[in-house]
């Protein structure tokens, strides 16, 4: 469902060019439980965004679900991105001055769905996260890890068929990080692919396959936790 | 060097208030190393915000260096802030169009210091943290653990005697935040305070105390990593 072939990806010119991603070749299939690790720097969230349709790269081919990313215009790209993809950002970047309720039902809104029918699946998905308590609150009221929560529950509401977790557990504490992890794990047993960034290795013995990144290329690749 | 008397903090009114501090008592003297542990949504950051000078408690008194806060006026305590304090935000609060380096000199600056000497010692703050090659980049030019790095360089540039870290590994890979821990340690030993907010259980073990925070008490305080 994921394919990277000979990808790079370039910042800056000139003087200070950064190989952020340097000739990487990958290949996910649907289903997989995949942890991506490496030093702060190496590339990962630079990864995570091509295969999230964010960003293109510099050269080689990126597909997901068989379609070459370079081939879809902006509109394809969009739809790719709000009905097939679920992300959790390393920032949050939740919406403001918005409600947790309302920034999680905002995905479902994009997609047509009703008011209604946004903001009750939107509160049940803030309860499997142990925050429906907070949903009227913006994210200035909310602590760094329930603000991850939120963009959590925002990224898992439109039950996505490909999520893309960059450091979910990052703000949390170990037993509320075991919850998410057990809720990532439910959702890839119902045959959901996750794709998850971190930087904990309890964490990332949690997925059957492990991808180390270091100076934008692939180190290692191994399968079964290690 | 610290010390909450009977310290609440209430945010909200009326039908939601919550209780983020419920009648916390703590000393902390000079040349500690404390741990805060605890739930997500305990209230460790609110606590340091009280420390930090950033926040008032909404009961209670917080004493820095022997001075009730509550007794200053805005001069006193943003005196205390630039000049005492080194506080790494858990969101890092980095200024958006500015480099590294101006970001880290900025404290600086503000102390007086000659442009010259503000970035001279700003760079070799980078440099003690691995980013001295991106001193030019902006935030947004950064990954999240070397944006991390920055907010760590800035906090410490100013040699303060009280350093309030909230998760200052949370985006880094383990051997990124053992040097960064390892320069804190340094610090400690020097005869600086360190109060130090984490969720990672190898951090806190470097700590000589660690307080452990639930629903916005102090459940327990143990001297001696445990
Ligand atoms: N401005 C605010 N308005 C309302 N509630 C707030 C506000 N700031 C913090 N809170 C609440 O106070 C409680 C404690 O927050 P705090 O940020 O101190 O938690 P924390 O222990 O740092 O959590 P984390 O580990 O997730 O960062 C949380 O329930 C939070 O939602
Ligand atoms: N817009 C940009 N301009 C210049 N350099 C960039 C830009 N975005 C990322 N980089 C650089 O590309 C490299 C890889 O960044 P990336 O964010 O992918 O790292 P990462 O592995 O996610 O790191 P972390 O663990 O710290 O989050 C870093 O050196 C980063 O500074
Ligand atoms: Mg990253
Ligand atoms: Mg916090």
């Amino acid at each position: 469902v994921v394919e990277m072939s000979k990808v790079s990806k370039t910042f800056g010119d000139g003087t200070s060019i950064i190989r952020a991603l340097d000739g990487v070749d990958l290949k996910i299939e649907k289903g997989e439980f995949v942890a991506i690790v490496g030093p702060s720097g190496s590339g990962k969230s630079t990864m995570m965004n091509l295969i999230g349709c964010l960003d293109r790269p510099s050269n080689g081919v990126v597909k997901i679900a068989g379609e070459d990313l370079s081939m879809l215009n902006d509109k394809k790209l969009t739809e790719l991105r709000n009905y097939a993809i679920g992300f959790i950002f390393q920032s949050f970047f939740l919406l403001p001055k918005t409600t947790a309720l309302e920034n999680v039902a905002t995905p479902l809104l994009y997609r047509g769905v009703h008011s209604k029918e946004a903001k009750k699946k939107a509160l049940s998905m803030l309860k499997k996260l142990g925050m429906s308590d907070r949903a009227t609150h913006g994210p200035t009221e909310l602590s760094g890890g329930q603000q991850q929560r939120v963009a959590i529950a925002r990224a898992l509401v439109t039950e996505p068929s490909l999520i893309l977790a960059d450091e979910p557990t990052g703000a949390l504490d170990s037993a509320t990080g075991k919850q998410v992890m057990d809720l990532l794990t439910e959702l890839n047993q119902e045959g959901i692919t996750i794709v998850l960034i971190t930087h904990d290795l309890d964490v990332a013995k949690r997925a059957k396959r492990r991808i180390s990144l270091k100076d934008g290329k692939i180190i290692s690749d191994t399968k079964g936790a290690a």
